[in-house]
């Protein structure tokens, strides 16, 4: 992580992540609701940021295959 | 065991169509767990912060699969103000180019671009009340900063969390201000007689402050920042002790010979403009040196390498609020891990009261245009500017050297992949999935 957080615990277990089935999304009692477009942008860039070369090189679906 | 999801929680005023300002909270909360994983901050420019820390924590092995640990974050920025100055006088940069590096910005919590926008080589800014200053001052027609160019800056830094600051700086460093503004400019005298030369800004006039009164009545309606960089540094005396009319009105003034007396009339006219306008001032620390009279809460902005840690003593005893920049000045490159010494700078290293601790509200990294336009502006900048990010975000224990050389150098292939091309630190490569 860059730069460090102030505090942060990282635990053994690992979480796989399906890019095809991942959302990032509002809660559903958060103030900031779906008319909130800088949110809805940072979510679009930020998932592009974490899996837009997997989507542009793999392909859909292959991963749901496993 | 798969995570799904990320929840996004807001829970107070979320800000969404507002500009980030020195009061944003930027604090956020991170639980990553199965199947959900929750971020939760006060306002959005939190959950900006928090969704830029969840996208580091997500792994891709060289199979392609993806995977994240389970984790717990509570975090919040050192300092409120952490900034980059560009300078786009000495050589115009592309908007696209402005874009790229508040992307980086973002990937490395920063949160102010200072722009110095104009300087003696050039006036890039198209000015709709005096368009005459970039129709004469900037390097061609195509060099400019329209109003459009500016309110897209704007709302890209926005939508990142990330304040604007425009420098115009003055009454030094105004040659390019000349060209479209008449009688702006001191006229330099030699034994009496005039000669081509011009000077910094003609203090003795009354057209100069009706000039800037309206000029920043403009600059105050087209940036939303609170903040506006007044400049101030470098002011040579030369040229106002060789003309005339300067010399009468330094007399009618009781100044004397003392030039500095002169600069501090003239510095306190236009900090009275920008407080007439409802707007604060951020200064170069030349202001402060010349005991110019400073409004409470003008900040100091301390650039001078030589015992900066004393003149952050001297702001902050008298009371104002003050940015480091000294020991970040990007442009000037050497052979080696710069990074490092960026690194170990510590802004409050400085004898000082708490209160005195406490008016630190941040620092910058400085890349200066002489030697820097589109072509090698994002790799002198990444990843030493990431070193100071660091310094001015995290925790003042965070400070081993390896331990950051190891997770810098995965940062800087982060930022390769995401298309920054960030230089490397030292010898080694970034992984294929960074495409290199």
């Amino acid at each position: 992580l860059w730069p460090m957080p102030r505090s942060v615990q990282v635990f053994p277990r690992l979480l796989y992540i399906s890019p095809e089935n991942f959302q990032i999304d509002n809660s559903p009692n958060s103030t900031a609701g779906p008319s909130c477009s800088l949110l809805l942008e940072a979510f679009r860039r930020y998932y592009n940021y974490m899996f837009g070369f997997y989507k542009r090189h793999h392909g859909p679906a292959k991963f749901q295959d496993k | 065991p798969q995570l799904e999801k990320l929840l996004v929680f807001i829970n107070l005023e979320p800000q969404c169509d507002a500009f980030p300002s020195l009061s944003s909270d930027e604090s956020y909360s991170l639980l990553v767990q199965e199947p959900v994983a929750f971020l939760k901050a006060n306002e959005v420019w939190g959950a900006l912060r928090g969704l830029e820390t969840f996208s580091q924590l997500v792994y891709q092995d060289p199979y392609g699969t993806f995977t994240i640990n389970e984790s717990t974050i509570a975090d919040s920025p050192r300092f409120p103000h952490r900034g980059i100055l560009i300078d786009t006088s000495r050589h115009y940069l592309p908007v696209k180019t402005i874009f790229k590096t508040l992307d980086a910005m973002a990937f490395n919590k920063f949160n102010v671009l200072h722009w110095h926008i104009v300087d003696d080589q050039s006036f890039p800014y198209q000015s709709i009340t005096f368009p005459e200053l970039s129709n004469k001052g900037s390097y061609s027609l195509s060099h400019v900063y329209t109003p459009s160019d500016i309110h897209t800056v704007l709302e890209y830094a926005r939508l990142r969390g990330i304040r604007v600051i425009p420098e115009f700086d003055s009454p030094g460093h105004t040659q390019s201000w000349g060209k479209g503004q008449k009688n702006l400019l001191t006229p330099c005298f030699s034994q009496k007689i005039r000669i081509q030369k011009v000077g910094p800004v003609d203090p003795s006039l009354n057209t100069t402050y009706v000039f800037f009164d309206t000029f920043f009545k403009e600059i105050s309606r087209v940036f939303p920042d609170q903040f506006i960089h007044l400049g101030g540094d470098e002011v040579e005396f030369e040229c106002w002790a060789s003309n005339p009319n300067i010399q009468n009105f330094m007399k009618k003034k009781g100044f004397g010979n003392n030039f500095k007396r002169l600069e501090s009339f003239y510095i306190k006219k236009i900090l009275d403009i920008i407080t007439s306008l409802k707007k604060s001032s951020i200064v170069w620390q030349d202001v402060f040196d010349d005991q110019v009279e400073l409004q409470p809460g003008t900040v100091v902005e301390v650039w001078k390498s030589e015992y900066y840690l004393n003149e952050l003593a001297q702001v902050t005893a008298s009371g104002f609020p003050t940015i480091l920049s000294a020991p970040w000045y990007l442009d000037l490159i050497s052979y080696g891990q710069d990074w490092r010494n960026y690194y170990i700078a510590e802004p409050l290293n400085f004898e000082g009261s708490e209160k005195q601790k406490q008016l630190v509200i941040g620092g910058e990294a400085c890349l200066w245009g002489e030697y820097v336009d589109a072509t090698n502006l994002i790799p002198r900048l990444w990843p030493r500017a990431s070193a100071v990010g660091e310094r001015l975000w995290s925790p003042r224990i965070v400070t081993n050297l390896e331990n950051a050389y190891r997770r810098l150098a995965v940062h800087r292939c982060r930022m390769v992949s995401r298309g920054i091309a960030a230089q490397p630190l030292f010898t080694g490569y970034c992984n294929y999935e960074n495409k290199m």
